[in-house]
């Protein structure tokens, strides 16, 4: 089966194009867009031939994501029941690219150095529908602050240097202001950025091009004596990307269907965005359709 | 009256030649019955543990035996099953027996490498069966 678009890039070393040809959401999945497991399991079949060499994850991201395995499902990987969130896909990315700009000058007290970074989003399906955005900051061993830390951080995404005229018009940069603190025990902070991404996805954006910068100012209420110039950021790693999506192919698992519908879903995703589109339930969505026939 | 009574008494109750236990091997359940069996596969045999993290093991199951001849509701099956079954045992061989497959599932989650170097957690639909059936 064909490697898909981005592998075959990253094989040749092209450069990734950063605008894809619009795809509809309705595109047959063909072997190039065959979800997930289908591909290696017809290889194994075919010829017994493993898999694609792979580039190596980063070690803390890589720890992040068992965690969240662990919290979702079983040792023998059956989805926890308990768990009531609506994503059955969640993909990690790390910039493919990052660069840090201009130190910040401590004495005008403007930010200190901020960083370039650019997501490939190539693996994210057509099918696959963004519920939820998340840039996640980790820390470097060696920190250690003996309070806790305001954070204040400043995300501005840009526009590829070229952009098709069919996409929609992204605003040439966004300032997305969120708060945040940092203390001892946390490993993790998770910034929210669905509402900027949320369109940028939903336009199969390829790649996402943002400059993050993040101050920190120890928290005065709690120590008053400590000075209040900006801390220096160097503790803190390049952040990762988190995509909590819902993949609305058949061979996803859509767990609020099995809870809710007894009959499986017809295998068309169009159809069951429709029946989602109807919570009473299919006999209703039925009458709907009947009505709108005869009307 | 008394003689006709008394002459029908004396009547073997079944045929000499008939053999009881033969009689009731038809309505005994297959020794090998069709039910549901493990099979613990590990992704390191498919060569795929470079790229699935997690599970470590993966338990498909599968469902293999015989099914019994009125099998009705015994395994949830429709009437159609023993109308084969009846086709296959009456009127044409060549029509098989009914099968021993699976008839629920449940999901798996996977936690992959993908060629780019990003991870991805996914839960997959209908990847390990839980429930056989005669069809």
């Amino acid at each position: 089966s064909q490697a898909s678009r981005g592998e075959a890039q990253i094989a040749a070393g092209a450069p990734l194009e950063t605008e894809a040809e619009p795809r509809s959401s309705l595109q047959p999945l063909d072997g190039r867009h065959r979800p997930g497991l289908l591909s290696p399991l017809f290889k194994v079949l075919y010829d017994g031939q493993t898999e694609t060499p792979r580039l190596q994850p980063d070690d803390r991201a890589l720890h992040y994501m068992k965690r969240l395995y662990k919290a979702c499902a079983t040792k023998e990987g059956i989805p926890k029941s308990n768990r009531s969130h609506l994503y059955n896909t969640v993909r990690l990315f790390t910039p493919c690219a990052q660069h840090k700009q201009a130190p910040g000058d401590q004495v005008t007290g403007t930010l200190p150095s901020s960083v370039d970074l650019l997501f490939n989003l190539d693996r994210v399906t057509a099918v696959e529908h963004l519920l939820k955005s998340v840039l996640l900051y980790t820390f470097n061993n060696s920190v250690s602050f003996p309070s806790p830390v305001k954070c204040v951080c400043n995300l501005v995404i840009k526009e590829p240097e070229f952009s098709s005229k069919t996409l929609p018009r992204v605003p040439y940069s966004f300032t997305f202001p969120s708060q945040f603190e940092l203390r001892k025990k946390y490993r993790w902070i998770e910034i929210d950025v669905t509402a900027l991404l949320q369109p940028l996805v939903a336009s199969n954006k390829r790649s996402i091009h943002m400059s993050v910068n993040v101050t920190c100012v120890k928290d005065q209420l709690q120590h008053p004596s400590a000075q209040d110039g900006p801390l220096n950021m160097t503790f803190l790693v390049a952040p990762s990307l988190l995509l909590y999506l819902n993949d609305t192919s058949a061979q996803a698992y859509h767990r609020w269907y099995s809870l809710h519908y007894k009959k499986r879903p017809s295998q068309g995703p169009d159809q069951k965005r429709e029946l989602s589109a109807y919570p009473m339930g299919e006999e209703a969505a039925e009458g709907v359709r009947s009505s709108r026939h005869r009307r | 009256d008394q003689e006709t009574v008394s002459s029908e008494l004396k009547k073997p109750l079944v045929p000499a030649s008939f053999n009881l236990s033969e009689y009731f091997k038809q309505f005994l359940f297959p020794q090998n019955e069709c039910e549901l069996h493990d099979f613990r596969l590990s992704f390191s045999q498919l060569k795929w543990d470079n790229w699935i993290v997690a599970p470590h093991k993966y338990n498909p199951r599968y469902c293999k035996g015989d099914c019994p001849r009125a099998v009705g509701h015994r395994y949830g099956s429709p009437v159609h099953t023993m109308v084969q079954n009846i086709i296959h045992e009456k009127l044409d061989s060549s029509v098989p027996r009914p099968s021993c497959v699976p008839a629920k599932y449940s999901p798996l989650s996977v936690l992959v490498i993908e060629p780019d170097g990003s991870i991805a957690y996914k839960e997959y639909e209908d990847m390990i069966a839980t429930k056989c059936t005669c069809r």
